[in-house]
């Protein structure tokens, strides 16, 4: 089930090496290391169409950010953006642009106790494709500082 | 910190880290083995928040965070060797890899029954993080905790979190709030997107477009309220969704990143983060079923002039 487009060679070789698995403590039973594992995925049970309750619970109690390369098509950034409009949180701020590095990082609109964010140029593994702007994304969110 | 999960030679590492690691299994529901690997800030661990971060699928490992999204080392093409990640997330938090469900990585069944699902899930990963801070590492209880994720954690880190604050009366973490990284979030809308995604960047052109509207959104205008390409039962609107998907899936272009390459690799046929995918898949085979028994009962009935 590895996905197309990418190689994860590098990392099955490194994952499987017997002195990497001694090293992180896989006992030798253990099966050797796959990206992703056909009988989970092919038998897993999938029980929910919508997380919207699980969101207005979260919302009411908790933060939380939704963020999004927006070259991903996937998961593409529009869908998530209309869940989070169709939760009808108070908006705290309006979408607007925020910056990395001197350049355009995406947009962000603030919802109470909701962020929503993209992340401009970057695809579904936002952290590998943008490091420097998912990491100043990451940091606004704990930390509370403006995006 | 559990000594013996501490890794204190990493193949491949050839340059000094800052801060703690270690690697070791957490106990799930009914004897399940979760592999954890958990990176220390580098900064202030014991003040900075702790971040549990999973990666999707379902059936997917987050070895992949580890390794090449968001770790502080990240594995060269050479399979062998390390580098550093100058923008890891552990530069500012404490952050907890973890394998789910069981059979995913390094992660196992004891009876090797790798059936599961969302709930199961959610419930093997609430005992984990219990695991985890009631016993191998309690003096992270205190700290503020986040749970994040991507794709298919769009279902996991919430049905996560929920078990969390609804459990705080018995076993209390210190959870401030969640991230979720181009997440899973609703089939229904996730499929609807996409095809004013497509259109949007130009992937298909005016006639296809003229022909979704017209056959799929009510009125003239089309929108996310007048549009229906997840689910239409009208022939028409299924076979244009169906062309929409075959350009956006299947057709060659890299779905997880439209302007960057498409490498050959490991990549199979179906993805990792297959969720919304397969379901589009499963739904125009249905649909594609039902439009082949259509025709050929129409066929059956001679029924030349029907339109």
């Amino acid at each position: 089930l590895d996905p197309p487009c990418t190689n994860g060679t590098n990392l099955l070789d490194y994952l499987n090496m017997p002195e990497v698995r001694k090293a992180i403590h896989i006992p030798d039973h253990v099966q050797k290391f796959e990206l992703c594992n056909d009988e989970v995925n092919m038998n897993f049970k999938r029980e929910y169409d919508t997380m919207k309750p699980q969101y207005q619970y979260l919302t009411s109690k908790i933060r939380g950010l939704v963020y999004n390369g927006d070259i991903d098509m996937a998961c593409n950034f529009l869908g998530d953006e209309w869940f989070v409009e169709s939760l009808d949180l108070r908006v705290l701020e309006k979408r607007r642009m925020w910056h990395q590095g001197g350049q355009v990082g995406g947009f962000v609109k603030r919802f109470q106790n909701l962020d929503l964010v993209t992340v401009r140029g970057a695809g579904h593994m936002v952290p590998e494709d943008k490091p420097g702007p998912a990491l100043k994304m990451l940091v606004s969110f704990l930390f509370k500082k403006p995006y | 910190a559990p000594a013996e999960d501490a890794i204190t030679d990493l193949p491949g590492l050839n340059h000094t880290i800052g801060f703690r690691h270690f690697s070791g299994y957490l106990n799930g529901a009914q004897g399940k083995q979760l592999h954890y690997w958990f990176v220390e800030s580098s900064r202030d661990p014991a003040n900075d928040p702790l971040v549990l971060w999973m990666n999707g699928g379902p059936g997917c490992s987050s070895m992949e965070g580890l390794l090449a999204e968001l770790g502080p080392y990240q594995v060269n093409v050479d399979g062998k060797t390390l580098r550093e990640n100058p923008y890891a997330w552990n530069t500012v938090a404490n952050v907890l890899f973890l394998e789910a469900p069981a059979c995913v990585g390094f992660s196992y069944d004891p009876n090797d029954d790798c059936r599961t699902g969302d709930d199961e899930t959610s419930l093997s990963n609430y005992l984990a993080l219990q695991d985890f801070f009631l016993h191998k590492f309690p003096e992270y209880r205190k700290n503020e905790f986040y749970i994040t994720g991507e794709s298919y954690a769009g279902i996991y880190v919430p049905t996560l979190a929920v078990r969390v604050l609804k459990g705080q009366k018995d076993f209390t973490i210190n959870l401030q709030g969640y991230a979720i990284g181009n997440g899973l979030s609703s089939y229904e809308l996730n499929d609807d997107s996409i095809i004013f995604f497509a259109y949007f960047h130009g992937l298909f052109g005016d006639e296809l477009w003229n022909r979704l509207v017209s056959h799929c959104c009510t009125g003239s205008r089309a929108s996310k309220e007048n549009c229906n390409f997840y689910n239409s039962y009208w022939p028409l609107c299924i076979k244009s969704v169906k062309e929409a998907s075959d350009i956006v899936y299947n057709e060659g272009l890299n779905m997880y990143n439209l302007y960057d390459d498409c490498p050959t690799g490991t990549g199979g046929n179906f993805t990792r983060y297959e969720a919304d995918l397969s379901n589009i898949l499963r739904k125009h085979k249905h649909h594609s079923d039902l439009l082949q028994k259509t025709k050929e009962r129409i066929v059956q009935l001679g029924e030349a002039n029907l339109t």
